[in-house]
């Protein structure tokens, strides 16, 4: 499903030079559950924006699905994006203008939703987050949990076939980050969704089925057979 | 030192008004090193940002050193936090277009501090917490825990008698994250520096010397003895 062959990504130039990732080759299956772990600045999230064709690597191939997306153009990766995959980023990502709902359901309008059932399936997704009683509420009027939830639900309202997340709990309570992860391996056992999750909490990485280490930019160990 | 009385903080009205905190009555001395935990949504943030005189209580008193600060005008309010409290926002709350180092020196601007003391006083900081190499990245070019740790950075630099740390390890691997509490511990210990830590990492709640929760806007529970 997801193949990196010698993925590099640089950052400036010459003294200040940072090698985010220095040659990550990477083979993904469909239905896998795999943790990101590594120290702080050691390159998950530069990772994970490039298996979410968030962002393009300096060097390497990225093949998705067999298409080659490594030099792809921007309204073509972003279709491809917006289709089959899923982001819930680290600092969230929240547009501050709209409300929950209004986050919520922007992956709707991608997909030529009409309006009725796009409030309709924001409002249920929210009510799944437990934020049933801020569907109104903008992000500054959030705490920094619901504001993680709220971009939980945007990633998942639209059903896609893999979900990545970079540090989905970091901000939740145990008790609400223990929903969040059973929500996340059902939606893996049950409906076979390709699950690529960075973390720092050992609960969550036990549950996955692989995890990969990553060190300086590069993965130093991977636990796939 | 600091003394709540039936402090609330209410926000809007009618049949959006959301009771973020419905009457606190805490203590808290001198040297404590208290964390405090509870659910995503339950007022922590709330809590931290009147104990920290960023906001404004609805209703109550709070004593601050004795003085009542519940009313006071910004200014003397701003004056008051910067002489005597650090705090590290749970969104880190960095300026965008400034560098790491540049972040870190905003609290010695309000205090007086000539330009060469409070660049050397910058680094030496950036270098405690293993940033040296990042001094001049802006937060757009920093990981997430880079980002947490120039937070934690900006916070300490101007040794203040009193920290509120809001959750000041969420997006660090877990050896970074106890360096920081180490860090922390230290400052409690070494420097009777008081502690006010929201956390849900059980680990960091064990570390302090009291532990409240909140939930729904109230303190259910204190281990003070
Ligand atoms: N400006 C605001 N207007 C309306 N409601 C608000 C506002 N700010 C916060 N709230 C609400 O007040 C409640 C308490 O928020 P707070 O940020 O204190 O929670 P918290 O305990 O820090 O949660 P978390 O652990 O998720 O960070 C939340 O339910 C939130 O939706
Ligand atoms: N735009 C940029 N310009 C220069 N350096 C960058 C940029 N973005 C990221 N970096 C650097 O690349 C390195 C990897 O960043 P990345 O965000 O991938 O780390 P991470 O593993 O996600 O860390 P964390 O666990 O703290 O979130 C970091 O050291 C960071 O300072
Ligand atoms: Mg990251
Ligand atoms: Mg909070």
């Amino acid at each position: 499903l997801i193949l990196l062959e010698d993925i590099k990504k640089i950052y400036g130039s010459g003294p200040t030079q940072v090698n985010a990732l220095s040659g990550v080759n990477l083979k993904i299956r469909e239905g896998e559950f795999m943790a990101i772990l590594g120290p702080s600045g050691s390159g998950k999230s530069t990772l994970m924006n490039i298996i979410g064709c968030l962002d393009r690597p300096s060097e390497g191939r990225y093949l998705l699905d067999n298409i080659d997306v490594s030099g792809m153009k921007d309204d073509d990766l972003a279709s491809i994006r917006n289709k089959k995959i899923g982001f819930v980023f680290q600092m969230f990502n929240l547009l501050p203008k709209q409300s929950a709902l209004g986050n919520v359901m922007i992956p709707l309008l991608y997909s030529g939703v009409d309006a009725r059932e796009r409030k309709e399936r924001g409002l249920q997704i929210l009510r799944k987050m437990g934020l049933e009683g801020r569907w109104h509420h903008r992000p500054n009027e959030l705490s920094g949990g619901e504001c993680q939830r709220v971009a939980i639900a945007r990633a998942l309202i639209n059903r896609p076939s893999i979900v990545l997340a970079d540090e989905p709990t970091g901000n939740l309570d145990t008790r609400t980050g223990e929903e969040i992860i059973l929500l996340f391996k059902r939606l893996n056992k049950d409906e076979g969704v390709t699950l690529i999750m960075v973390t720092h909490n050992p609960e969550i990485a036990n549950e996955a089925s692989r995890r990969i280490y990553v060190k300086d930019g590069k993965i130093v160990e991977d636990t796939a057979p």
